[in-house]
């Protein structure tokens, strides 16, 4: 464990438990994809398997099941709790889309052909693009809320400081996982347009909106 | 091996 998977995983835990307190503390789920989300606890889901038949460490097993549970209860809040501000209009992605090919690919391009190998491949590479429903959603409405903005700004960064995590393994370690390596970066390419507006308007005080 | 490391992390 070095300082940058540790804060990536940190940064990880505050997106997520951002996200939840806002709906839960606005009452609202409006201007959040219920389909990233869905993704994203179908990710936790097939990657977390080996709960069940592997023990790492109490840090390993504690996150895994805080990730999963929180996954659970946002999707809750928004398709059930909370279903009357669900802005389904705006989130018409369509996760098939996703979900097809990347299970394809995972069949196609994984280190072992066994279930559990398959399904952990699998979330590695829905997790890389999980997070399209919710920009796409935000370029159709052309801005976000505020908290939503540092939701997707901890997300990212968490999936940065991976990166900067598995250069510094490869060094020192000689570790190195080409499956995640790939994926992790595709995953953060996809929220460069975001920083960016992340910084140049969120972090100025302003609310995220995008240019007509 | 390879596979195993890499489970160690999120």
């Amino acid at each position: 464990m070095n300082i940058f998977r540790l804060v990536g995983d940190l940064s990880h835990l505050l997106a997520i438990l951002l996200l939840l307190w806002k709906i839960w503390k606005t009452r609202s789920c409006a201007g959040v994809s219920g389909k990233s989300q869905i993704m994203f606890g179908l990710v936790y889901i097939t990657r977390y398997l080996d709960l069940f038949t592997n023990f790492i460490s109490i840090y390993n097993t504690t996150m895994k099941a805080i990730f999963i549970a929180v996954a659970i209860a946002t999707i809750y809040l928004i398709y059930f709790k909370f279903k009357a501000t669900y802005d389904s209009n705006h989130d018409t992605f369509r996760m098939e889309f996703l979900i097809v090919p990347v299970g394809g690919l995972a069949f196609l391009v994984n280190h072992d052909f066994t279930a559990l190998e398959i399904l952990w491949t699998f979330s590695i590479y829905l997790e890389s693009v999980a997070i399209l429903p919710q920009l796409f959603m935000i370029s159709k409405t052309g801005e976000a809320e505020t908290i939503t903005s540092h939701y997707l700004f901890a997300l990212g960064s968490y999936r940065a400081l991976y990166i900067v995590n598995w250069v510094y393994r490869y060094y020192f370690e000689g570790f190195f996982d080409l499956i995640a390596i790939v994926a992790g970066c595709v995953q953060t390419i996809l929220y460069c347009d975001f920083f960016y507006l992340y910084v140049t308007k969120v972090m100025h005080g302003k609310k995220l909106s995008l240019p007509a | 091996s390879q596979n195993q490391e890499v489970k160690d992390e999120l």
